[in-house]
């Protein structure tokens, strides 16, 4: 609820926050895993250039891991569509 | 603002919409009106007109749906996706579908249609997602009250970049998203809360803890949904663990983060008189357990426990803060020492030595 100032707590589960993370940005910033390349090319970007990405997009800052500001963010409700390409 | 890429857009001004079906958690009639005041935020700025159908294909289909409803994007129940829409085109082009797992409403619980339906039909008419936290097509959800609505001009340059400006006779503007860090920032009020610092500017405030670097910006109306943009004044009650926000002549009460009543109090009940409009700043005495009202350039003492206001006032502000003028932003204490802000500058007040010791720039604490 709104109530929630201070916001989500510091850890959670780190296998459900790597999920949320490859989940948000194969949604969102056309992370391609290697099930979905059929060909493999130096140019596939890593999950942590994707998450760089996802960070400067938000103002957060950019670490390239998954830090707390990042993970709240990431559970924020949200419009469907791709933040980057189509 | 970001377009979409290839830069689709629809070639005729005046399109249509039609509104295939209803959610059960509105009534129709809400639905509709949600959904007609979201299209006029867009026909306001620009030179598009929508028009609604009822039967056959509109430019613009909205439709409820629930999980994978065909169009290679699945919903996924609660929160998370709320809403998407496809980019101008024919067929499927610019169609907009909510997700009927959520909660649909006209107000800020659940999730307000209105503004999430504003928000996909930027996407309809060939916007993409800002990284401006202050516009409507930043991908995030954060209500905002609706009659305080006001579609930000990156926005509008967005939607006139792709359409061409508006046709009215006066070109419409928005609300600026404040940048932390620019120089000439000032503040409409400051206050402590719970060990942070709130900085209250316009529809948003900065939340800093001062021994932490980062700094965030966000909507009141995020945290507050009844309270309103634009806090005059502000002050905590640390031992009642209160904050006090002003605007005009009233006041809201926070009891630690929430919102006391939804309602307002009038500041006349505190003991100003009835020619004080409003409050410029305020910042309570820890030590003395007074709180300092400041308006114009007088102000006014009140005594947090006895509730009442201190006989002999008003006085004038230069002749017990030499150095502090008038028209003072916003005041909060902070240790030994008193903070005003007036402007772009920040006053470092020791009440000890009754001297101003330090003039700062007014985002100083936001570690520029």
């Amino acid at each position: 609820s709104s109530s929630g100032f201070p916001v989500a707590p510091e850890t959670e589960d780190e296998d459900k926050n790597n999920q949320l993370v490859e989940n948000y940005l194969q949604h969102f910033y056309n992370l391609e895993t290697d099930k979905q390349s059929r060909f493999k090319n130096k140019n596939i970007k890593t999950v942590t250039e994707k998450l760089k990405e996802m960070q400067a997009f938000f103002g957060l800052k950019v670490t390239g891991k998954p830090d707390v500001d990042t993970l709240e963010v990431m559970k924020k409700p949200r419009c469907g569509v791709p933040d980057v390409g189509q | 603002y970001v377009l979409t890429d290839g830069n689709p857009k629809w070639e005729r001004k005046n399109l249509t919409y039609r509104i295939v079906n209803y959610t059960p958690d509105m009534n129709p009639a809400d639905v509709d009106k949600a959904i007609q005041k979201a299209f006029k935020v867009w026909s306001d700025v620009s030179p598009l007109t929508f028009k609604r159908i009822y039967d056959g294909n509109a430019d613009i289909m909205m439709s409820f749906e629930t999980g994978d409803h065909r169009d290679n994007s699945p919903f996924d129940g609660p929160n998370g996706f709320l809403a998407h829409a496809f980019q101008p085109g024919n067929g499927i082009g610019g169609d907009v579908h909510f997700d009927e797992a959520e909660y649909w409403t006209k107000v800020s619980n659940g999730y307000n249609l209105f503004f999430v339906a504003a928000h996909e039909l930027g996407h309809s008419l060939g916007l993409s997602h800002s990284t401006d936290p202050g516009a409507l097509m930043y991908p995030t959800y954060s209500y905002i009250e609706p009659n305080e609505f006001h579609l930000s001009q990156d926005d509008i340059n967005g939607i006139q970049t792709v359409y061409g400006p508006s046709d009215n006779s006066v070109q419409p503007t928005g609300p600026t998203t404040p940048v932390t860090c620019d120089s000439k920032l000032t503040f409409d009020a400051v206050a402590s809360m719970r060990g942070e610092l709130l900085f209250f500017k316009g529809r948003y405030f900065w939340r800093k803890h001062p021994q932490m670097t980062e700094v965030d910006l966000n909507f009141i109306s995020l945290f507050w949904p009844n309270l309103p943009s634009g806090i005059q004044a502000a002050y905590e009650n640390v031992e009642r663990d209160q904050v006090f926000l002003f605007k005009e002549n009233k006041y809201w009460v926070l009891s630690g983060y929430d919102l006391v009543y939804s309602h307002p109090k009038s500041i006349y009940d505190l003991g100003l008189p009835k020619n004080v409009k409003r409050i410029n700043a305020a910042f309570n005495d820890e030590n003395s357990g007074k709180t300092y009202f400041f308006v114009g350039n007088k102000y006014w003492r009140y005594d947090e426990n006895s509730r009442s206001m201190d006989q002999g006032y008003p006085k004038k502000i230069i002749n017990d803060f030499p150095g502090i003028g008038k028209k003072i932003d916003a005041a909060f204490q902070y240790g030994r020492y008193i903070y005003f802000f007036i402007g772009t500058r920040q006053f470092q007040f020791d009440p000890n030595v009754k001297r101003v010791v330090s003039v700062m720039k007014s985002n100083s604490w936001f570690n520029c």
